[in-house]
């Protein structure tokens, strides 16, 4: 049968559903031992991290789609959820088999690395739904008619209040983490990418700037550029 | 099977682009 946009994204949609079937809603046994073995364990912070952003999520859904597709957000919160736990403990494994550590206490108690995280995992399951457009009036922060009519990225990013920059980070290792993606998701990841490199990363407010002052003080004390800088 | 360019190096991962050792 021919290819159209409607069949795409149910394909789309049942492999996404068909991936995530063994994955709960709830950490894994392994994912629970990693916040076990954290210095702080960030259980409880993970459990109302989701509970405040499914909240923001499902509200913010419904005034983009439609008060009676909250219902259609919640589904999507829930799989993004469940993918969220899936690559979590993927980026885990690969961090504890490179750097024959177990503590991730720093970084699993960042709550920056959560919401960038999760923000991913729910863009995978938006663009799944065959949400692969993107705005034409570009990012507009504080919201409005015309920016909050679709949930096309860069809406996760207004949602839950995460800088470009930020989001940007857990791309790559994410799609690392992943060997589930599609070739079409990882397309559409990338052109997230591209569009904060080329755009959104340069706008006022973005944390870059700051960074990017601390590096060049930072380097011109030292006089030395290392290869990471 | 993809056409990403991964730009990340062996010894680079998740807790470096976090500030976590």
């Amino acid at each position: 049968p021919p290819q159209t946009p409607i069949r795409a994204a149910m394909t789309s949609i049942q492999m996404l559903r068909g991936d995530l079937t063994s994955t709960g809603d709830q950490p894994s046994t392994t994912l629970a031992t990693y916040f076990k073995q954290c210095t702080v364990d960030p259980t409880q912070d993970v459990r109302k991290r989701l509970e405040a952003h499914g909240q923001a999520f499902s509200q913010r859904f419904g005034q983009a789609v439609g008060p009676h597709c909250v219902v259609y957000g919640r589904e999507r919160f829930s799989l993004g959820v469940r993918k969220y736990y899936q690559v979590m403990e993927a980026m885990l494994k690969s961090e504890e088999k490179r750097l024959s550590v177990q503590n991730f206490s720093k970084l699993l108690n960042d709550s920056t690395f959560h919401t960038s995280l999760l923000a991913c995992a729910l863009e995978v399951v938006m663009a799944a739904y065959g949400v692969s457009s993107f705005k034409n009036g570009g990012y507009n922060p504080g919201g409005g008619e015309a920016a909050d009519r679709d949930v096309c990225f860069p809406w996760i990013l207004d949602v839950f209040d995460l800088a470009a920059f930020d989001f940007y980070k857990v791309i790559e290792s994410f799609i690392k983490a992943d060997p589930t993606l599609s070739k079409n998701i990882i397309k559409h990841l990338e052109t997230c990418e591209n569009l904060i490199m080329e755009r959104i990363a340069w706008r006022t407010g973005s944390p870059l700037f700051e960074l990017l002052k601390q590096e060049h003080e930072g380097g011109a004390a030292e006089q030395v550029e290392t290869p990471a800088s | 099977s993809h056409d990403y360019h991964f730009g990340l190096e062996d010894h680079e991962g998740i807790s470096e682009l976090f500030d976590c050792d």
